[in-house]
């Protein structure tokens, strides 16, 4: 493992407790999408049903399960705590994700490595994890107001991607024979989601204001 | 092959 994807994963890791803090702390999960959040969940559900039959190391599996249980730790908290649950925008967050999922399984079962349960699945993951944060990103330009949590939750998930991009650049000269076409694809769709807001958030950090999106 | 590969990452 390089140092690129070693700080990839461990911005994506503080992103999530960026956020399962916000909640925490503020006891709201304003500003927050659910249906984000419960792609997510899809996303590694579907991606780590490896955990049951291959071992790769144990940095790996540890990561794997955390990501699983803050998945659903956060969406649990969003349904089912009494006070977040109440802070909640359900009548913004409307953003149809069968829009997303099913022509990402559409495209997992025509483009993938091997036409198997857990290949396809795995595929699906990668496809849905790349359009997983529009809910979210509707969501932001509909409330308009970006609070400093979520905006740097957002913006953490977005350099993730990034750096996990500059891994793929490294591998691709240090490791002989390395080609990963669906998840380079994937992952470069996936930054360039990320790219309108980022401009904004640095924006208004260069201004040091309060992040605005423009309607 | 490629699939093993890939399945290394989170």
């Amino acid at each position: 493992m390089n140092i690129f994807r070693l700080a990839g994963d461990m911005t994506h890791l503080l992103s999530i407790i960026v956020l399962l803090l916000k909640i925490q702390a503020t006891k709201s999960c304003a500003g927050v999408s659910l249906k984000t959040q419960e792609l997510y969940a899809v996303v590694f559900v579907t991606r780590y049903l490896d955990l049951f039959y291959s071992f790769i190391s144990l940095y790996n599996t540890v990561m794997k399960i955390i990501f699983l249980l803050t998945a659903f730790t956060i969406i649990w908290y969003m349904r089912k705590h009494k006070v977040v649950c109440q802070t909640y925008d359900k009548e913004q967050d409307t953003f149809r994700v069968l829009f997303l999922i099913v022509p990402c399984f559409v495209l997992a079962l025509l483009v993938n490595h091997e036409m198997s349960v857990t290949e396809v699945l795995w595929t699906f993951s990668i496809y849905l994890e790349a359009v997983a944060i529009l809910p979210q990103l509707v969501l932001l330009q509909r409330t308009k107001n970006v609070d400093n949590l979520t905006g740097n939750y957002i913006f953490m998930l977005g350099s993730y991607r990034a750096l996990y991009l500059v891994n793929w650049v490294y591998r691709y000269f240090t490791e002989l024979g390395y080609r990963q076409w669906i998840v380079w694809v994937s992952g470069t769709v996936q930054t360039c989601v990320y790219l309108d807001f980022f401009y904004y958030y640095v924006q208004a950090w260069r201004n040091n204001e309060r992040m605005k999106l423009p309607g | 092959e490629e699939a093993s590969a890939a399945h290394d990452e989170l």
